[in-house]
Order: C-alpha cells, then structure tokens, then sequence
C-alpha cells in the first residue's frame, strides 16, 4: 500500500 | 505602474483554464522580468509554477514589483468574458488595491474593460531546486491527457515506468488491470507528434490519477508535454504557454507505506 507524500516534504520554504 | 499587452489573448484564458481547478487563489508576482506564479494546491501535493517573461508580451512596463493577490475563480470569471481572439491588458497602479483588464476586439471595435478586487495573500514560496533528471519523456500532449483519463478508470494511481524500452503507464484497480506503453517514435512527419525518451537510468514512480488529470487542463496550451523523473523526487510535467513563457506542475509521488 502507498500512501501519498506531500510536496513540502521535497521543496523547502524560501 | 504595471501594464501588460498580449495580442494573442487566448493564452491568458488557456493559463487561467490550466489552474484554476488546482488553485483557489494564488498572487502573481509582477517584475522587470516578467509575471511568475507559485501555488500549491489546498492539500500540498502539488506545486505549479507559471512563468510569463516580459518579452512575449506586446507591450510591458513594470516600474515597481508588484504582488497581485486573485481570487482565480474572479480571475477565471473575467477571462471568461474575452473573445478567443481579443487582446487582453493587465493593467495596475502601483500599490493598489484592484487590477483592471482590458480587453479589445482584434478590429478595435469593441472596447471592454472589468476591475477586480486584489486580495492579501499569506503565501509560502518554496524553492525548487536544480534537478539534472534521470528520464526526461516528451509526448503530444492530447495523447498524455487521454493515457491519465482511460487509466483513471481502473484506480486511483498510475504508475510511470520508465526504461530504455520505453514508458509504460499502468494502473489496477477493483474491474482489473490497464497498461499503455510507448515506444520513441522512429520517425514522424510532425515535431509535435514524436515521442522522444532521454533516459540516464531508469525510473518507476506512482502518482495519484486525480492530480494528472487536472494537470492535462493545459492540454490547450501546447501540442507537446514534457514529463521529467528521478527516483523519490516530485514529477514535473511541463507545457510550453505559446513562446511567452512555461507552466510546470510538480507532483510528490506515492510512497511505500
């Protein structure tokens, strides 16, 4: 089973 | 004072068609250079950027930055009341409260102009990092729109995997299994019509359907997508928007539980 990550947990804050 | 001229409208309308499903609102950041956006969707999975540069449109002054907060439905609203082939401004004071679009018929006859509310946005930018990717797939792009829709109707995912024989898009689900495989065109009579793999290592990620398909709303935008992948990183998928500039989606990929 997959779950779906989050695109802050790749790209961090400017 | 901001000002923006774009003959052919139709590519405003087209960007606006592209976001407005994913984004409720989002500011666009007006500069020297041109107009860029940066939003992610309400749930944080996804992340589009627009890019617009100064010199694909007719006529462009920017003598301060400016930060134009919209509501995208508002924005969508207005854009909806131009002409497929009228000419759209943008037009601003500098730290104002509203924008003004303009829009003229191509023989100048009619004249229309909408104002709209600026909001404050408290938005986080993020920084997207130089990424060298490991497979880089370019398709026409109605060809990727109707893989994301018939697989959608086996699951909620689907899976790219990428290698040196191709791309394969699968999904599973309740009814069974789909699985579409492309191969790099040998040879075609159109650029638009080629698939085209550059492949350094290859590369099988999942990504959830539903996304995808909001992403394919900027089919109208240009005949060719563009997906890039590296192991455990967000996919990019890119249109070219006419030769005024590009919209990238970013999509973090499911992972194992």
């Amino acid at each position: 089973k997959k779950k779906q990550s989050n695109i802050t947990n790749f790209f961090s804050k400017k | 004072m901001f000002e923006a001229r774009l003959v052919q409208g139709s590519l405003l309308k087209k960007v606006l068609d592209a976001i407005k499903e994913l984004l409720n609102e989002a500011s666009w950041d007006c500069a020297d250079s041109g107009i860029q956006l940066q939003a992610m969707d309400n749930s944080h999975v996804s992340l589009v950027s627009v890019n617009l540069r100064a010199e694909g449109f007719d006529k462009y002054r920017c003598d301060r930055n400016l930060i134009m907060g919209m509501d995208l439905t508002s924005m969508s609203k207005i854009l909806k009341c131009a002409a497929n082939d009228d000419i759209i401004t943008m037009k601003a004071q500098d730290n104002a409260d509203t924008v003004t679009f303009i829009f003229e018929s191509p023989s100048q006859e009619k004249v229309s102009d909408y104002e709209m509310k600026l909001m404050n946005l408290d938005q986080d930018h993020l920084g997207i990092p130089e990424t060298d990717y490991a497979c880089v797939i370019k398709l026409p792009s109605g060809e990727f729109a109707r893989i994301c829709r018939d697989l959608s109707n086996f699951g909620e995912s689907i899976v790219i995997a990428c290698s040196k024989e191709g791309v394969k898009f699968s999904a599973a689900g309740d009814i069974g299994t789909g699985n579409i495989k492309l191969a790099q065109t040998s040879s075609v009579d159109k650029e638009e019509e080629a698939v085209i793999i550059e492949m350094q290592e290859p590369v099988t990620l999942t990504f959830a359907c539903r996304y995808l398909n909001m992403f394919t709303k900027a089919t109208p935008l240009s005949p060719q997508v563009s997906l890039s992948m590296s192991p455990d990183v967000p996919l990019v998928v890119e249109y070219s928007i006419g030769d005024i500039g590009q919209i990238q989606y970013f999509l973090a990929p499911k992972i194992d539980d």
